[in-house]
Formats: structure tokens, C-alpha cells, sequence
């Protein structure tokens, strides 16, 4: 339960224009499973906010299942490693 | 690259070529998801390129140290790093304790920058790699625009985190980019299309839906089967296969008989040695001369050449074995091993030849009969040309796709075996700037080159589209009629579970005649068929869908080939073609159905006029097995006599559900 490790919160085609309100709603769907909005910011470490939504950032299992539970997201799935080739 | 373009027929001397007429790519931007790029290599000189595309809306990030900063300029276009998801795994600072690493665009690994000037690198002539494949190293493109996305780390060989995969995909998808290169891989098994731990299928889903064309490399775990990656149906997926060039190199036995074996060997002649092969005494005479568990004293070796066979893991022994025979104090090394195709030089020029069993065998069997037997080990010449027959690579991954046996993968082969193009100078395999790599990784951007040459001469054309022009336009024989071989233990004739559509021709998907297009409602078909449910289609989309309550089929995705894993009796699938030529034109099918398979096409004549540019057909397919079998292989081919649009076709009949991969 203690350990963070990076996740990826998965929301699909980005529903914003402005890429800063994707920015913005990320943390608060962050914020709503943490303490605060800067704790929250201190978790974060991508936003996707161009091609698709989503977030990048280092969560606890219980984190990670409390944020795949929220509306809006698809699925929040652990970081990977990839290998070139 | 001093000899793939050539062998592509992308010679820079043909007024033919697509290289002349697409204007060498210019305009074009390529994406480049990598170790990053030595800038200063001769390969970005931006002579001659106009300015930057005015859509270009990327940056130049220089970097954090004084020794990692990068600048660009009009060749490379872009250059930033995302390194935070792999920090945030691994812990900070990166543990660079084995390589050397820059935290800025910069590349010390070498792999990013030998495939960025693979794929858009300029003209640089007189490279070699030590004497050998000398000529003219370019870029496909080599007006193309690059812009650079280190997302790979030089830890452990290179390794790169979803995470900064998928924002480097973010901000490439913003920045403009027209084609994306990606020479990245995971392990089987693999994590679905819609799974964010793939990290490249979601991510390049965006891409593609925005008309971005993203290339992928099968990976290098051939040639079994099924080991296929980068499966998507809207990723471009590529095999590696040799060149018309071999680096034969001569040993001269006591007894006057020659063999030609193959090496990166430019060092002196050696002359008539002492040949020996470290025999053990016991129930097992041949432990001692395995490759990999050499071990050999100097008083056995010294001043002598030796002979080992490696019964595994061939790279790995063939570098062991140098290493240990050299340290013994001899002079060179001959290993007896499968064909692999790959060649690399054994370390400060030791020259180390491998042949294939039959002539180590040969060998042998000298030594074992002879008092005194001697070899003379001759350097490695470049044979170029029409007699040496390109063929799939021992190591590129192979079909049927695990995620989904409909969907043919790999979808194309380009060179991938062999490649001379720059590299960072702390490669420690450099030769000048300039290395030889083989893998998916130098195959993948040979195709990205080819996709921007394509873009700038059809810039509406659909990754689809694209992908379709290549698969039905590729090479399945030699110039001479010869069919392409894949390269196996044993060898055999090449089918697309092997090379997809086959070689990439580029010159002929620059005008296919026909292309079976796609976009984001035939990806929606295929998710649905993949019972994907319809919350994460529709999110993924960016809209609502519902699937159809009967579920679509996977074998009605309009893709530019037909594999049916599970044939019972009769199927009926349908495709749907868009005539990419002169609006009339009337093609004719011909078919060359697998063995055993009969198929029977409705409308067998497709009239296109000013009004009629697409048509739709349907294709019978009825087995007369009574078994279950494996897979025959056939063709579709539309043709108007000027085009030759070919659909690779796989049918594999189950009478009886499969208990595993017969």
C-alpha cells in the first residue's frame, strides 16, 4: 500500500480545447483521491493534453483503484518498460 | 544505407525514382521516438533545405548540461526528452555507470541517431565501416524535416518507459509531425490495443485518427512464430530482411580447398596457420569445441587459428569465443554456426569468419584427418548485386499476430540486416561516425523514409492508404522472378507471415492503382470485434458508440490482406477499394488461391468512372480439408494491366477447435 510507483490514467480523446483546462481537470481528478491540489502537483508527472487525455503519475494501488473508479476515466495501468530493437 | 536505397530502387541517380519526383521528401516531417541524435553529425548538414514548415509548432529543448546541449537547425527541426517516468521508476539520478548518458536530446547509445539518418538523413559520401559497404550513406527522405524524441535511456542496452513514450506520442501529435518512427519493443506476451501499458498501440491510435502515419518495428525475436509486436491494425508494422550484399571472406585450407565464409574482417591476411579444433578426450569429444563453453590454454591456441561450433545463442558465443582465443594468444577464429544473417566485428579487428555447419563440418573433418593442418584466413571483401538474394532475416519477428491471428502482421519488409548509417561517437562499435546494425529497430525507419516520400507526393492520402499502397505493391520475387526466401532453421520460401505484403517497393506504392483506405469507423469495427466494450471505444474515439449488436467481423476490416485463422466450411468476406489512379479504369482479378482453398469473388470486374471511385467486393472462401491443417498461402490481385494491386491471402482450415498452434 505504501509504495508509489508511476501509473498511467488513461481518459481517452481529450474533451478540451485549451490544452492549460486539460491540464487543470487532471489535477483536480488527482486532487480528489489526495489530501490536496499540491500534493497532487507533487504526484504528477505528465499531463497529456495534445493528442489524448491523461495523466502520468506516481500512485499507490489503492490511489491507483480509488482514480479507476472516478467517471471519465477508461483505465489506470502501471508504467512499463520498452526495449529497443 | 551506402546499398538499401539502391537495392529499393531509390538510387539517387534514377530520374525515375520517387526520390526525384517527391522532391527527396521535402516538406515532410518526421517524428523520431529514440535515444536522441548526435546532431553534429555530417548526416544533419541542413545545406539546401529551405525553412522550417510553417506548421511546425515543436521546440528545441538544448538540454540541462553544458557537454548534452543540442541545437538544431533546418534539418533537425525539434529535439526534446522525456526521461521523468523512467526516473520516477528507477530513482534519480540515472544510473549511467555502465554507459556514458546526457540529459538533453543528445544521444550516447548512437541507436537514435542511426535511425533518425536512416530515415531522413542527407547525402554523405566515401563512408565505410572499416573498408567495407563503402559509398554514399543518405536518408530515405533526405529532404525531410526531423524532429528528435529521446525517450530511450542508455541503461542496460537502451530502455524507455510507457509513460515517456506516450507524452513524446502528446506533444508529436501537437508539434506536426506528418510521420512517426518508433524502433521500440516490449515482450510476449503482449497487452491489448486499448492497454496504456502497450504504450505505443494508444498512443499512436491519436496519431493515426489525425493523419499521422506511425512505423513500428516487428521486433527481432524470429523466426518462430507468433512473435510478432506492434500489432495494431492502424500501426504500420515492419519485418527485416537482408540486402543484395554479403561481406564473404576466404579460408584457404593445407589441402588447397576454399570455403567462403562471412565477417567484418578488414585486417591483414592471414597466412597459413595452424588449425585446430580443442577436441576432449572421454564419452563426449565435442564439449570442447562449443563456442560458448571455450576454453583453451596458450600452449594449445597460441599463434594458431582456431575452430568452434556454437550450438546457441550464436552473438553471445561468437564474441565469448574471440575472447577467449585471442587472450590464449591466437590468431583467429572460425565458427561453425546457424545462418543468422547478422555480422559483427569481433572486437579490434580479430578476425573471426562464421560459416554454416556444412562447411564447419568440412573442416572438421580435415583437421580430423590430417597431421598437420593449416588454414589461411583471408579479410572480408563487399560483394554487391544481382547474385546474392535478398531474404527475411533469422531474427525478424514472425505472424500469425497473437492479439489477433485476422490481422496480418508483420504488414511490410524493408533492410534491416547489415545497415551502415552514423551513430554517436561514444558507440563504441563506431567506426568514424558510422556503425553497422541489424534488427527491426534499422528496417522500421527505412520504411518512415519511404512513408515521407509517399506524404510529400499524396499528402491526402490516409495512413491507410499508405499502408495499403505498400502492402500491394511489395516484392515477393527478386528482379529476376526469384522467389524471396526466409531465412529459418531451415531455410524456406518466404510467406507474409514472414514479410507481410513482402519488400517494399517504393517506387510502386507511389502509384498502386487501387488502395483499400481505412479510418476511425473501420478502427471503431475492429475494436468492437475485439469485444473492446463500448465506454472505452467511445472514450478512446472521443464520441459515443455502441457496437452493433451483432458483433462485426474481424475478417470484414477493409486491410490490404486476407487471413482467415479458422476456416471451417465457407466464409464470405467483403472489401471495399478506392481507385487511386486515372478515374477510369477497369481492373480484372486474378487468383491464386492456397492449396485446398477456393475462392470466388463477386464482382470478378471492378468498373471505376468520374462518379464511381469506390467499390465494394465480396470474396467466397471454401475449404475442401477435412482436417485441421496449417496455413496455405495464396494471393488476390487486381489488375488493369498497368497496376498490380496483390492482397497477400493465409486460410487455415479448423475442422475441429485449435488445442494449440497447429
Amino acid at each position: 500500500e505504501g509504495k508509489s510507483k508511476v501509473h498511467i490514467v488513461y481518459l481517452g480523446e481529450n474533451q478540451h480545447n485549451d490544452p492549460a483546462l486539460a491540464v487543470d481537470y487532471h489535477h483536480e481528478m488527482l486532487a480528489t483521491v489526495v489530501e490536496s491540489k499540491e500534493i497532487a502537483s507533487d504526484m504528477m508527472i505528465y499531463s497529456y493534453k495534445h493528442g489524448f487525455s491523461g495523466f502520468a503519475a506516481k500512485l499507490t494501488e489503492s490511489q491507483a483503484q480509488r482514480l479507476a473508479e472516478l467517471p471519465g476515466v477508461i483505465r489506470v495501468i502501471p508504467n512499463r518498460i520498452h526495449r529497443l530493437q | 544505407t551506402t546499398r538499401s536505397w539502391d537495392f529499393l530502387g531509390l538510387s539517387s541517380s534514377s530520374p525515375s525514382s520517387i526520390l526525384v519526383s517527391s522532391k527527396m521528401g521535402d516538406g515532410v516531417i518526421i517524428g523520431v521516438l529514440d535515444t536522441g541524435v548526435w546532431p553534429e553529425s555530417e548526416v544533419f548538414k541542413d545545406e539546401g533545405l529551405g525553412p522550417i514548415p510553417s506548421r511546425w509548432k515543436g521546440v528545441c529543448e538544448s538540454g540541462k548540461h553544458s557537454n548534452g546541449k543540442v541545437r538544431c537547425n533546418r534539418k533537425i527541426i525539434g529535439a526534446r526528452w522525456f526521461v521523468d517516468g523512467f526516473l520516477a521508476e528507477y530513482g534519480q539520478p540515472l544510473n549511467t555507470s555502465d554507459n556514458q548518458e546526457y540529459l538533453s536530446p543528445r544521444d550516447a547509445n548512437g541507436h537514435g541517431t542511426h535511425t533518425s539518418s536512416t530515415a531522413a538523413g542527407a547525402f554523405v559520401g566515401n563512408v565505410s565501416y572499416k573498408g567495407l559497404a563503402s559509398g554514399t550513406v543518405r536518408g530515405g527522405a533526405p529532404h525531410a524535416r526531423l524532429a528528435i524524441y529521446k525517450v530511450c535511456w542508455n541503461v542496460l542496452g537502451g530502455q524507455c518507459a510507457s509513460a515517456d513514450i506516450l507524452k513524446a506520442l502528446d506533444e508529436a501529435i501537437h508539434d506536426g509531425v506528418d510521420v512517426l518512427s518508433l524502433s521500440i519493443g516490449s515482450s510476449i506476451p503482449l497487452f491489448s490495443d486499448v492497454d496504456e501499458r502497450d504504450g505505443i498501440a494508444t498512443g499512436s491510435f491519436h496519431a493515426v485518427t489525425r493523419g499521422i502515419t506511425v512505423v513500428c518495428g516487428a521486433a527481432n525475436d524470429g523466426p518462430s512464430a507468433q512473435t510478432v509486436q506492434n500489432t495494431a491494425p492502424w500501426i504500420l508494422t515492419v519485418a527485416a530482411s537482408t540486402i543484395d550484399r554479403t561481406f564473404p571472406a576466404a579460408i584457404k585450407l593445407g589441402n588447397n580447398k576454399t570455403f567462403l565464409g562471412q565477417a567484418l574482417y578488414t585486417g591483414k591476411e592471414i597466412g597459413f596457420r595452424r588449425l585446430v579444433y580443442p577436441e576432449a578426450s572421454g564419452l563426449d569429444p565435442n564439449s570442447a569445441g562449443v563456442c560458448q563453453a571455450l576454453s583453451v590454454s596458450p600452449s594449445l591456441v597460441a599463434g594458431k587459428v582456431v575452430l568452434c561450433f556454437a550450438s546457441t545463442t550464436p552473438r553471445v558465443s561468437i564474441f565469448r569465443a574471440a575472447a577467449v582465443v585471442r587472450a590464449a594468444g591466437g590468431v583467429g577464429l572460425i565458427v561453425a554456426k546457424n545462418p543468422t544473417d547478422v555480422l559483427t566485428s569481433c572486437g579490434d579487428n580479430f578476425p573471426c569468419i562464421e560459416v554454416d555447419f556444412e562447411i564447419g563440418t568440412h573442416i572438421l573433418f580435415y583437421i580430423r584427418s590430417t597431421r598437420s593442418p593449416e588454414a589461411k584466413l583471408s579479410h572480408s571483401k563487399t560483394l554487391v548485386g544481382k547474385r546474392t538474394l535478398a531474404k527475411v532475416a533469422y531474427f525478424s519477428s514472425r505472424g500469425p499476430n497473437s492479439i489477433a491471428p485476422a490481422i496480418l502482421k508483420p504488414d511490410i519488409t524493408a533492410p534491416g540486416v547489415n545497415i551502415l548509417a552514423a551513430t554517436s561517437p561514444l558507440d563504441q562499435l563506431a567506426d568514424g561516425g558510422y556503425v553497422m546494425h541489424s534488427g527491426t529497430s534499422m528496417s522500421t525507419p527505412h520504411v518512415a523514409g519511404i512513408v515521407a516520400l509517399l506524404k510529400a507526393l499524396h499528402p491526402t492520402w490516409s495512413p491507410a492508404a499508405i499502408k495499403s499502397a505498400l502492402v500491394t505493391t511489395a516484392w515477393r520475387k527478386d528482379q529476376s522472378g526469384f522467389p524471396i526466401f526466409a531465412d529459418g532453421s531451415p531455410q524456406k520460401l518466404a510467406n507474409p507471415f514472414d514479410y507481410g505484403g513482402g519488400i517494399v517497393n517504393p517506387n510502386g506504392a507511389a502509384d498502386p492503382g487501387l488502395v483499400y483506405d481505412m479510418g476511425t469507423v473501420d478502427y471503431m469495427h475492429y475494436l468492437c470485434a475485439m469485444d473492446y466494450n463500448n465506454s472505452a471505444i467511445s472514450r478512446l474515439v472521443g464520441r459515443s458508440i455502441v457496437c452493433p449488436s451483432e458483433k462485426p467481423s474481424l475478417l470484414d476490416i477493409n486491410l490490404p490482406s486476407i487471413t482467415i485463422p479458422s476456416l471451417r466450411h465457407s466464409t464470405t468476406i467483403t472489401r471495399t477499394v478506392t481507385n487511386a489512379g486515372a478515374s477510369k479504369a477497369i481492373y480484372k482479378a486474378m487468383i491464386d488461391s492456397p492449396f485446398g482453398i477456393t475462392m470466388v469473388l463477386n464482382p470478378g470486374v471492378l468498373v471505376f468512372n468520374s462518379t464511381t471511385k469506390k467499390i465494394s467486393y465480396t470474396v467466397t472462401v471454401t475449404t475442401i480439408h477435412q482436417v485441421n491443417t496449417g496455413y496455405f498461402f495464396g494471393s488476390l490481385t487486381w489488375t488493369d494491366g498497368i497496376h498490380n494491386v496483390t492482397s497477400p491471402v493465409s486460410v487455415r482450415t479448423e475442422v475441429l477447435q485449435s488445442y494449440e498452434d497447429d
